[in-house]
């Protein structure tokens, strides 16, 4: 390396820069990386580089002894033709536009097939190193949430004379502020539970509010960020 | 014995088959961790790498039974999930990493998860970098059977999206991972609507409610609007009630009529009343009672320890449960309201022939959202029917017992934490 660089190393090449994809080589690497192009028994054995010769007979080696229909892909070398499996059939590009639209599909994009800027854009963000996977709509996983995010309603007063709404603003616990945590009491003065002359004292010297008075500065701050409120 | 042990490796460290919707990774419920000594990252410091990865940990443990708990001495095959930075070829991983930009972690079968020490990772909340803490959670979510969900809002999605402030797991991820291993389920030892009244910028004096439940010695705000606890719950006890016992109390009750408005909190023989002012219980409270004081003191005629209490402010009573008996304690009168103790299966009659807790009950809770009375035992709670249901029908006996449901399927994601995971 340079015996002497720049105070703030703008001279220092960064080789650790992860290779940005461009060209449809890239992303086809990336592509098949992240399971997109899906590889039959695909085995992905990389080797340090010093010990090519290793590689060579080993890899003949392990060729004659692998089930015919399965594929040794040298992580380095570029893909041949014959390195990768039909997809039942189809020709590389062929598997190659099917997986970008899968990718384009997954990534919000519209399923072009055509290695355009913003598939572009989007392979090159930051990303985890697990292959993708789509968790299916169907699967039970997400169906809780539509049972039970309408388990609850609000609590409705549905009696119309003088309901007390108490309305709802910013509620203090623990020092720790959460606005977003605050329910306001719909009390009625139904049948329901008779509160109807309970809350005198405090009807004096409470405004009644709409029970719609919802503090609107709602913030949404956790017990995480524990903020020292004082009363 | 090289060539097959690179086989080996490469079949053993297989990417886990991410073609199902997820699966349970892990059969135990309390899961031990370790950043590993030849992976710290060299752009934090180690302390600070190690609560973030408390933290990411505990997040997981707030919306799922799973337990996680740092172990930095047993051997290393014994650590379930095992954490480390590494550049390129790292960490004897057959994935080597790209350097700047693009793949910054990835999550493998064994439950080795691997940081590109390339990126430029940074603490919650800084603003810039990749935040060490969303890309920890996803990892872990990997690890713990999760694969990539494309919802907006998932932790789980592949590509990184920059840091907002306040990352929570989302209703998308907290589902998917109960999913995989369950709702979190466990009996309280009380739970309430904590009411106060408070001033508006207006001036005007309005009342509030929280809901808390309360087990052993931690607490959760429920937050009924979002079906789900405060963001950072469980709290320890002490934290936000001050003088109560800090390993749990057996009730809770509030004393709301014209003349009263008393909160108090029971343990064993003993009770204490709470200063909402100063959110601390009373050493000495304004009608000059000092704390603690015995139950046999305060309430005459009720048997202590109790199981718990509520108050009911239709008939001004305190009813107090202790094993199968039920002791209505007439406030006004200061005494036990007539004809009590009874059975609780005489006052609190099941609507359906056997449905019913018996005895023992953990918890009785009238909840202001719900309009209704609740009495929580174990996993299950029954509702008591209100003057409304009576209404609509008339055959329901007074205070019976609707069938029971399972309590973490009415109130969500009330999931304990490992104790030292208690206070980050």
């Amino acid at each position: 390396e340079k015996l002497f660089h720049n105070r703030d190393h703008s001279d220092v090449l960064n080789s650790h820069q992860a290779e940005v994809i461009t060209d449809k080589y890239t992303a086809e690497l990336f592509l098949s990386r992240y399971g997109f192009i899906k590889p039959v028994n695909w085995e992905e054995i990389q080797f340090e580089d010093s010990d090519s010769s290793f590689n060579d007979d080993f890899l003949d080696d392990l060729q004659d002894t692998l089930q015919e229909g399965t594929s040794v892909h040298r992580s380095r070398d570029a893909p041949q033709d014959g390195d990768h499996d039909d997809h039942s059939g189809l020709t590389e590009s062929q598997a190659f536009i099917l997986a970008l639209k899968e990718f384009q599909t997954m990534s919000g994009l519209p399923a072009t097939g055509v290695f355009d800027e913003a598939t572009k854009v989007a392979m090159n963000k930051p990303r985890c190193g697990v292959p993708d996977k789509e968790i299916d709509p169907d699967s039970g996983a997400l169906d809780a949430e539509n049972s039970s995010s309408d388990t609850f309603n609000e609590t409705e007063s549905n009696n119309t004379t003088s309901d007390y709404s108490l309305g709802s603003a910013e509620s203090f616990k623990d020092d720790i502020f959460n606005v977003n945590d605050t329910e306001s009491i719909l009390i009625s003065n139904d049948t329901s539970m008779n509160y109807t002359d309970l809350f005198d004292p405090i009807l004096n010297n409470t405004s009644l509010n709409s029970s719609h008075d919802v503090n609107s500065q709602s913030v949404n701050i956790s017990a995480r960020q524990s903020v020292a409120v004082r009363r | 014995r090289k060539r097959h042990l690179a086989t080996l490796v490469s079949k053993s460290r297989h990417k886990r088959d991410l073609s199902e919707s997820g699966y349970m990774a892990f059969s135990k419920r309390v899961l031990k961790w370790r950043l590993i000594g030849e992976g710290y990252s060299s752009q934090l410091s180690i302390e600070e790498q190690r609560y973030i990865f408390r933290l990411a940990f505990r997040m997981w443990s707030e919306v799922s039974p799973l337990e996680f708990v740092e172990d930095t001495r047993s051997p290393l095959e014994d650590v379930d999930i095992r954490l480390g930075f590494g550049t390129g070829r790292h960490l004897g991983c057959n994935q080597r990493f790209d350097g700047t930009g693009q793949e910054f972690a990835h999550a493998w079968f064994l439950g080795d998860i691997h940081f590109d020490d390339d990126e430029h990772f940074t603490a919650p909340n800084s603003g810039s970098g990749i935040s060490l803490l969303k890309v920890a959670v996803h990892e872990i979510g990997h690890v713990l059977g999760l694969p990539h969900i494309y919802r907006a809002g998932s932790i789980m999605q592949p590509s990184y999206l920059p840091q907002e402030s306040g990352f929570e797991m989302d209703w998308t991820d907290r589902k998917a991972i109960q999913h995989l291993y369950g709702g979190c389920k466990g009996r309280f030892n009380t739970a309430f609507d904590w009411i106060r009244k408070e001033k508006t910028p207006y001036g005007e004096v309005v009342i509030r409610f929280n809901t808390y439940f309360m087990r052993d010695d931690s607490y959760w705000l429920y937050d009924n609007r979002n079906n789900r606890t405060r963001y950072g719950d469980p709290v320890a006890l002490q934290t936000g009630w001050r003088g109560i016992p800090m390993d749990g109390v057996d009730a809770h009750v509030h004393v709301w009529s014209r003349k009263r408005d008393a909160v108090y909190f029971f343990k064993g023989a003993q009770f204490w009343r709470y200063d909402n002012e100063n959110d601390q219980v009373f050493r000495k409270d304004p009608e000059g009672h000092r704390y603690p004081r015995f139950i046999s003191e305060g309430f005459p005629g009720v048997f202590s320890p109790i199981d718990t209490a509520f108050y009911d402010r239709r008939d001004s009573c305190i009813y107090f449960f202790k094993n199968t008996l039920v002791y209505a304690f007439d406030v006004e009168a200061n005494r036990l309201a007539r004809g009590f103790p009874k059975n609780i299966r005489d006052v609190f009659p099941s609507v359906v022939s056997g449905d019913h807790p018996d005895g023992n009950i953990d918890a009785a809770y009238f909840s202001y959202t719900h309009n209704a009375i609740f009495l929580l035992k174990g996993t299950r709670f029954w509702q008591v029917v209100g003057s409304r249901d009576r209404w609509r029908r008339p055959f329901l006996p007074r205070n019976g017992l609707l069938p029971h449901k399972e309590v973490d399927q009415h109130w969500f994601d009330i999931c304990n934490v490992h104790p030292t995971a208690l206070k980050l």
